[in-house]
């Protein structure tokens, strides 16, 4: 299944973790 | 239409604000997050999670469908 707006929001969400 | 990096930023702003007393939760939405990327749980495992998570708050759910593949989105109780 594509979900690719949510992989965008998990990279968002936890690129802003790794910061 | 395509949302880009600056409304999932918005949007995840709006939860840290709308949890400001409650860090667990934000927390709690980063381990669904991290879960979803490592592919323990997949699209339908996600929305079971975040609806529970985010339960009374239907400004931050009608917000996560925004990031939801076409047919799916998690039911606001009204």
């Amino acid at each position: 299944l594509a979900a690719p707006q949510l992989i965008m929001l998990a990279n968002v969400a936890l690129t802003g973790e790794v910061n | 239409q395509r949302l880009k990096v600056e409304d999932a930023l918005s949007y995840l702003d709006q939860v840290k604000l709308q949890f400001g007393n409650q860090p667990q939760v934000y927390n709690d939405f980063l381990d669904i997050m991290k879960e979803f990327k490592s592919q323990s749980i997949d699209t339908p495992g996600v929305i079971s999670r975040v609806s529970q998570l985010f339960k009374g708050h239907p400004d931050l759910i009608m917000g996560f469908n925004t990031f939801l593949p076409p047919g799916y989105k998690i039911e606001v109780q009204t």
